[in-house]
């Protein structure tokens, strides 16, 4: 038996907005590319903030801030140090 | 597009008409209210104008190609370094590469010492001697270095970029299952032949293969394999090459997570657990990188990018080899990479280096790309980042 260890990135799948995509209208590829850091470092985090940083926050709360930007979650990767959420558009 | 979530960054990368901006300030909320972040304009964290304060913000991208039918703020450079200004204090806005020709924007801001003072920004060498040390020692000497490579590939052969359409990956996904199928087949067949003897066995096969009972639920399974965006996206992804820009003989425990939209289109995301150092305790390492890819494969507008800050080198594939890699599999007309690289000690400002490039971030491109010319090769010295932007055509 297969059993993953714990570090193994961990799949989730929104089958929801996964399995009505329609991208017909996308017509540019080139990205806009924000990168926004709150400390220097994982380690350096200000006391004030949680023990894991923006890790912390549900994906309920991305999506909210992803609607403004007109993207929707298909699909989310976890790991112990990275969260990576494929996005439609 | 995508969304990396780190403890300490985020990085949202998005095409299209996404209005990337426009989620700002609730980004900055949710970093104050949910994650706990020092802010500003309220009193309280769950005040809606409560505003975490970064540390630092880069914002950047590609030339436009239809600025028109862009929305809110993101229809010229212009509006969009107003927005970022409006917002942050400190900022600088940069175009790189040719104004005639393919170029490359960047928006960045200056480190905020305010949230966390560096640990001494001077301290003397035991010589009488004041070093100033460098901002990626300064974060701590346990601190991995920060690198982001990235490549924007224009005008995609437009034979190549088929498999990033719906019906091929379909057509392929069908014939890859047939494969499977038939393979199963032969395998069962030579199991019960073992068992039998060698007997005629054709019929006990078929139960399991054509069977009345089987075949509905056998359909659904096929068309969902052969439709099912993520399912097609793993299958474009592994043949098209890009499951092995970091091979798991490399790197382990990477995984990919693919979706091909419909009618084309494709979309990324890799997590990569760094290469097993040798001198680790466990062998294993705690820093997660990731890489992301998007494909618009279109001949009017065909495009792909590729980003990681997966560190090149070191006992994983160098910078050159991804570089190759990831051009060989979209097959561009013209593409740019830039390496946008934190300085470490071999970048020391004190280590007299004049007239020369300023960091090893020039010299790890410096390797041709075969069957394209540089036609731009452009350094930048930030404070305390550096960054290489080169263009390449197809000879």
């Amino acid at each position: 038996t297969f059993s993953p260890s714990e570090g193994t990135p961990h799949l989730t799948i929104n089958h929801d907005v996964a399995a009505e995509l329609d991208s017909s209208n996308a017509f540019e590829g080139p990205e806009k590319l924000l990168e926004v850091w709150f400390a220097p470092s994982p380690t350096s985090l200000p006391p004030s903030a949680q023990p894991n940083g923006l890790k912390a926050v549900s994906a309920d709360e991305w999506v909210g801030m992803l609607d403004m930007v007109n993207c929707k979650i298909l699909s989310v990767l976890e790991s112990e140090t990275v969260d990576a959420y494929l996005l439609s558009e | 597009s995508s969304l990396f979530v780190f403890p300490h960054k985020l990085i949202l990368k998005t095409c299209g008409t996404t209005t990337l901006l426009l989620g700002l300030q609730r980004l900055l909320h949710i970093a104050a209210q949910h994650a706990g972040f020092p802010f500003a304009n309220a009193s309280r964290a769950t005040d809606i104008k409560a505003a975490a304060t970064p540390y630092r913000v880069f914002y950047s991208r590609k030339n436009f190609l239809f600025p028109d039918k862009q929305q809110g703020p993101h229809r010229s450079w212009k509006q969009e370094v107003k927005y970022l200004d409006d917002m942050f204090e400190g900022g600088s806005a940069y175009m790189v590469g040719k104004m005639n020709g393919d170029h490359w924007y960047l928006y960045i801001t200056s480190p905020n010492e305010s949230i966390t003072p560096p640990r001494t920004p001077e301290e003397n060498d035991g010589r009488g001697h004041i070093a100033r040390i460098p901002a990626s020692i300064l974060r701590g000497a346990d601190e991995p270095s920060d690198e982001t490579l990235e490549i924007l590939m224009t005008d995609l052969d437009e034979e190549n970029a088929k498999q990033f359409y719906l019906d091929n990956a379909s057509a392929l996904a069908s014939e890859q299952l047939a494969a499977r199928a038939q393979k199963a087949r032969d395998e069962a067949r030579q199991s019960l032949g073992d068992l039998t003897n060698g007997q005629q066995i054709d019929e006990d096969v078929d139960v399991f293969s054509n069977g009345s009972d089987a075949e509905a639920p056998e359909q659904v399974l096929t068309e969902a394999l052969t439709t099912e965006g993520h399912a097609l996206g793993t299958v474009v992804s592994e043949a098209c090459g890009l499951s092995n820009v970091y091979p798991t003989s490399r790197y382990p425990d990477a995984r990919v997570d693919a979706y091909l939209f419909s009618p084309c289109g494709f979309s990324a995301n890799g997590v990569v657990p760094a290469a097993p150092q040798g001198n680790a305790e466990d062998g294993k390492s705690s820093s997660i990188h990731y890489f992301t890819v998007h494909v618009t494969p279109e001949p009017n507008c065909s495009f792909a990018s590729f980003e990681t800050n997966v560190p090149g080198g070191q006992s994983g594939r160098t910078t050159s080899e991804i570089i190759e890699h990831v051009v060989d599999i979209f097959k561009p007309g013209r593409f740019s990479v830039t390496l946008f690289e934190a300085k470490g000690r071999a970048a020391d400002p004190n280590v007299a280096n004049e007239g020369k490039l300023p960091s090893t971030s020039s010299q790890r491109l410096l390797a041709p790309v075969p069957g394209y010319r540089r036609l731009d090769r452009i350094v930048h010295d930030f404070e305390d980042y550096d960054l290489v932007f080169r263009f390449y055509e197809k000879e």
